[in-house]
């Protein structure tokens, strides 16, 4: 375990914190994507299979429950506090981030097994399951400042997992070819938005985007 | 270096 892995895993936790409370406090589910929540649950389910057949460590088991029930349990939030009068923002049709994810899956696989496709696929979906999200962003103009540091912590974990990844390759000569690359591109798929929160809350200003 | 992997990341 090194120090990216783990500031990896504490800023991906702090983001779904981050959501639950901003959610509940609010007591509004304005201005999050339910279909990238409910992307997440897809992603969290189909990846921690190996629950009930691989033991990797205490930290691990726990934070896999972890994410598979915080993240059932945004989405029943969400549908809790949704206003059905709302004008909706979130358009994106995701059933094609579905699609594509499970192609990818089919094409790159370590092993054609149901539970290796499956997690292949999770990683896939995952690197892109934040889209719908910054739609909504797009199209809402403007955004809680908690919304944005919630999608802020959330892309920090990915991208913390590449310098681990690297640390790993020279360490332990371990090199996940998938998790790499659908690793690098959900980073790119948050560069707009890193860039545009850099600009605008780092240096203090109003989140809004052109 | 291993190219298959234990899976043993989040």
């Amino acid at each position: 375990m090194n120090i990216f892995r783990i500031l990896g895993d504490i800023s991906h936790l702090i983001s779904i914190l981050i959501l639950i409370h901003a959610v509940s406090t609010t007591k509004s589910a304005q201005g999050i994507s339910l279909k990238t929540q409910a992307a997440y649950v897809v992603v969290f389910v189909s990846r921690y299979l190996d629950l009930f057949f691989r033991y990797v460590s205490l930290y691990n088991t726990l934070m896999k429950l972890f994410f598979i029930v915080s993240s059932i349990y945004v989405v029943f939030l969400l549908n809790r506090y949704k206003k059905n009068s709302e004008k909706t923002n979130d358009i994106f049709p995701v059933w094609y981030l579905f699609g594509g994810a499970f192609v990818f899956a089919l094409i790159f696989n370590y092993e054609f097994s149901i539970v290796e496709i499956l997690w292949s696929f999770s990683l896939w979906l995952e690197s892109v399951a934040i889209i719908p999200q910054l739609v909504v962003l797009q199209r809402t103009g403007e955004a809680q400042l908690l919304t944005t540091h919630y999608i802020f912590a959330l892309g920090l974990y990915r991208a913390l997992y590449i310098p681990n990844w690297i640390y790993r390759y020279y360490t332990e000569g371990r090199m996940d070819k998938i998790a790499v690359i659908s690793g690098i591109l959900q980073t790119i798929v948050y560069s707009d938005f890193f860039y545009i929160y850099y600009k605008k809350v780092v240096k203090n200003l109003k989140f809004k985007l052109p | 270096p291993k190219v298959q992997t234990s899976h043993d990341e989040l």
